[in-house]
């Protein structure tokens, strides 16, 4: 369902040029769960970034469910991003002055499909299934790290998307928290959502089926994970 | 250095109190290296923030190095804040459309001890030291996740303050780079500085030579740990 090939993602500043992701081959089936993993800086949220159609790599080819997204207009980035792909940022990237439950519910705005007959029940129960049931009407100054970190996450799932992008979702929560959340993720794909999880931590990654550690903007390794 | 006694904050919604600290004791020698874990939402970064003369308590007294802050002015607050203690926050806080070199030099203009006589050259230092010397010119959305936490680090240190409040500083960073993180705040810490850091990992609390324990703005559990 993703395939990257050969993906380079150059940024230039003046006449340096940071090489982010210097040609990277990933090929992600329908239904798996995969953790990135790699140093500060190594390339893995540019690389989320690439797949989840926010950014276009410098060179190399990116094929969502077999086609090339270079030939994609905005309008079908757009829907890619709003309807397929369920996006959890690092930075969680929530509106101010907005309470989370209107933060979770605002994907259903986008959404033309005429599926969500009850966006707020829907927002609810997103929220309610990360634990924060109690803190709906908090806006995000109001809350905790931990807390935005789980409305961003409510707000990835709320519109059901066949494909979860996460980028460090644990980063600023406890370890049993932790565990509710990868859980949440776990029953996803059990349903048959694919789940793409970048982390710092191996035990985190242990959620995963198969492990892809990157280094300096390449993938150096890539492999199944077995007794869970 | 640092005496919390019986510190609330209570926050009021509407008709609801949201109670983060509910009657905090904790006192912290100088020099002393102090882990504060616990659930997310639990109030440990109400309680740094309170420490840190960020916020005020609803309730109860802080005294930092013996005087009780209540009576503090403003201008008071404003130089615990900018030249005694260092604060890495949890959401890092860094200005947009400014490198990362000016922002970790802004805290010495706001300097009035004329102890630094080369601002530029001591936040390049700093930033170096938490392995960013190669990005420094790059403004916040130039960075990755983990270069941002690093940044906000290298801000808090640049002043040489003599207590380190950190909210997470390893929330986004791998293993690697968190231990050369964590071995600067212990190097700090030899040199007598106090350092009190939140983490929700274990391996990191291990650092630290006394372990805080928080659940619904109380602290549960204080205990020193051995064997490091
Ligand atoms: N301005 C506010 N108004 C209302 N409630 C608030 C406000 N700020 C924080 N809270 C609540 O206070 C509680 C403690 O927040 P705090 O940020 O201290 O938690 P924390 O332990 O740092 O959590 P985390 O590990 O997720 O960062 C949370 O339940 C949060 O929702
Ligand atoms: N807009 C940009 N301009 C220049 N360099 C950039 C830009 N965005 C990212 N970079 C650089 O690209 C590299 C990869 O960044 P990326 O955010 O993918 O890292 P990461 O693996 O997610 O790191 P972390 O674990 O710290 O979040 C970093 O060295 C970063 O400095
Ligand atoms: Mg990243
Ligand atoms: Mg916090």
């Amino acid at each position: 369902v993703i395939e990257t090939r050969k993906v380079t993602k150059h940024y230039l500043m003046g006449d340096l040029c940071v090489k982010a992701l210097r040609g990277v081959d990933l090929t992600v089936n329908r239904g798996e769960f995969v953790a990135i993993m790699g140093a500060s800086g190594s390339g893995k949220s540019t690389l989320l970034n690439v797949i989840g159609c926010l950014d276009r790599p410098t060179s190399g080819q990116y094929l969502l469910d077999g086609v090339d997204t270079s030939g994609f207009s905005r309008d079908q980035y757009a829907e890619v991003r709003n309807q397929r792909i369920g996006f959890v940022f690092q930075t969680f990237n929530l509106l101010p002055r907005t309470t989370a439950l209107d933060n979770v519910e605002l994907p259903l705005f986008y959404d033309r499909t005429g599926k969500f007959n009850d966006p707020r029940a829907a927002a609810v129960e997103s929220l309610e299934r990360v634990g924060l049931g109690d803190r709906m009407h908090h806006d995000p100054s109001e809350l905790s790290g931990g807390q935005r970190q789980r409305v961003a996450m409510a707000r990835a799932l709320v519109n059901n998307p066949s494909i979860i992008l996460a980028d460090e979702p644990t980063g600023n929560l406890d370890s049993r928290t932790s565990v509710d959340v990868l859980s949440v993720f776990q029953e996803l794909n059990e349903q048959g959502i694919t789940v793409l999880l970048v982390t710092h931590e191996t035990d985190i990654a242990q959620y995963a089926k198969r492990i892809v550690v990157m280094r300096d903007g390449l993938i150096v390794s890539d492999r199944q994970v077995w007794d869970r």
